[in-house]
């Protein structure tokens, strides 16, 4: 555990926060795309299916349950008590090549050809375009609350936040996971247009939006 | 899973 890992971590669970404050405090769900939050709950389910064997570390199990049980209580929340607020029809990114491309990549690239391995695999590349549908929608309405931007910018901060960790771990422990990085560094260059809307508008105080 | 590495990340 180095000091970026855990910031990392930190600002993953303040995502969840966020989001979970936007929807109770708004009483909606408008502007949250169901679709990546579906694939969230994918990623972790796929990733930590070593919560069945272990070893189970308490640091590890209990945010990975906290990731499982949080993404399924969202869908849940979405799905059911506030489904009328959900932008269903502008929220309609094809997530079947997301899956299926992340599927094909985690085919060619494991650590061994093996199920949990596939699966471990296919989480992070799937995690890694998984914000897109979130984007598209953002990209669809051109406007964002600002909520739901730290909401983005958290979410997308966490994994940016992991790319330090993986460089103190190669350079102090001889440690590289090149799948992880290599996922990692995509899913950071997904979000480098969202980051510098936020850095350059949410962040001075101005509302979220994008050029028509 | 153990024998290449061990995934210790989330």
């Amino acid at each position: 555990m180095n000091i970026f890992r855990l910031l990392g971590d930190l600002s993953h669970l303040a995502s969840i926060f966020i989001l979970l404050h936007k929807i109770r405090t708004t009483k909606s769900c408008a502007g949250i795309s169901f679709r990546s939050q579906a694939l969230y709950v994918l990623v972790y389910l796929t990733r930590y299916l070593d919560l069945l064997w272990g070893p189970w570390l308490l640091y590890n199990t209990v945010m990975k349950l906290f990731f499982i049980g949080s993404s399924v209580y969202v869908l849940y929340l979405m799905k059911f008590d506030y489904k009328p607020s959900h932008d269903m029809g502008l929220d309609n990114f094809k997530v079947e090549y997301l899956i299926g491309g992340s599927f094909v990549m985690a085919l060619l690239f494991n650590l061994a050809f093996t199920f949990d391995e596939v699966m471990w695999s296919f989480s992070l590349w799937l995690e890694s375009v998984a914000i897109l549908p979130q984007l598209f929608l953002l990209q669809r309405t051109g406007e964002a609350e600002t909520i739901t931007t730290h909401y983005i910018f958290a979410l997308g901060a966490y994994r940016a936040l992991y790319i330090p960790n993986w460089l103190y771990r190669w350079v102090m422990e001889g440690r590289v996971e090149f799948i992880a990085v290599f996922a990692g560094i995509i899913q950071t260059i997904v979000y480098a247009d969202f980051f510098y809307v936020y850095f350059t508008k949410v962040i001075q105080g101005q509302k979220f939006e994008l050029p028509a | 899973s153990a024998a290449l590495e061990t995934h210790d990340e989330l």
